[in-house]
């Protein structure tokens, strides 16, 4: 059987949320070590890849590797039922055939049971090879919301380009350009909630990706005070948020490239 | 503008 309970409910509602629009249904793949999940969206240009540590939850209990399959909008629409404090319990039978979602209140107060059909997904994993990126951005993950919703309004596609300077965000379209830069800078006082903009660069990166996708991953924002971008030329991108300590939530993206 | 790759010419299959 398999039987995780996390504490902080919330964290699954967000997770749910970051995802839904990009990918339909998905297997999150249970092993002694934690649960994994990782979906292409339908047109193979994203790829979310989810990861939560068996040690981030209070209890977690898998005795055979199994292969939840669900359906991540009607999941979402569920787990939005969670309370901010209440506490999750995901089981399910060895052939992963049916899901019980089960919210627990602090106090212990109310508990309410949530039942799911199992699908049966038949995905290939992609094998992500391990990439020794020549930029990587970290900054505020409210900022980079901003910053791809503020561009949309102008374009479509971004350029995102690394100097030693900073970072900047630039996009075209028949109405005008638009271009943001943002300098390295210091997190205020240390404040978790005001972190700075940090990059360490190997190498300077422009390239260009389309802003519908990144606005997707910007719907992780409440995971996270700060997000991290990963670029080398020619290569996808990765966008990464922390789940709590247990673990994170990573969107590969492809380039767009020269006609 | 450019053209929009697919992850799959970047990530094999394993």
């Amino acid at each position: 059987m398999f039987e995780a309970r996390l504490p902080q409910g919330d964290l699954l509602k967000k997770i749910l949320e970051a995802v839904k629009d990009l990918v339909t249904d998905a297997n999150f793949d249970c092993s002694s070590t934690g649960i994994s999940l990782q979906a292409m969206d339908s047109s193979h240009v994203s790829l979310v890849s989810l990861l939560m540590r068996a040690d981030g939850f209070d209890h977690f209990r898998c005795d055979r590797n199994i292969s939840i399959g669900l359906n991540l909008l009607a999941m979402s629409k569920v787990v939005r039922c969670v309370g901010n404090n209440d506490a999750v319990t995901m089981k399910a039978d060895d052939n992963g055939d049916l899901v019980t979602l089960m919210f627990e209140s602090q106090d212990g107060s109310k508990v309410s049971d949530w039942q799911l059909r199992g699908l049966d997904i038949d995905s290939e994993r992609l094998g992500i090879p391990s990439t020794d990126y020549s930029s990587v951005v970290t900054m505020p993950s409210a900022e980079f919301a901003r910053i791809c919703r503020d561009l949309s309004v102008i374009g479509d596609t971004v350029v995102i380009t690394t100097t030693k300077e900073g970072v900047t965000f630039a996009s075209k379209g028949e109405l005008g350009t638009g271009k943001i830069a943002l300098r390295q800078s210091a997190a205020i006082d240390d404040d978790a909630d005001s972190p700075g903009v940090s990059i360490e660069l190997q190498e300077p990166v422009s390239q260009s990706f389309a802003l519908r996708y990144l606005s997707f991953f910007t719907k992780a924002t409440p995971l996270a005070p700060t997000v991290t971008i990963s670029m080398s030329n020619g290569v996808p991108l990765v966008v990464e948020y922390p789940v709590g300590d247990m673990g994170h939530i990573r969107f590969y993206l492809a380039p767009k490239v020269e006609d | 503008k450019g053209s929009q790759t697919h992850l799959d010419s970047f990530f094999g299959r394993p």
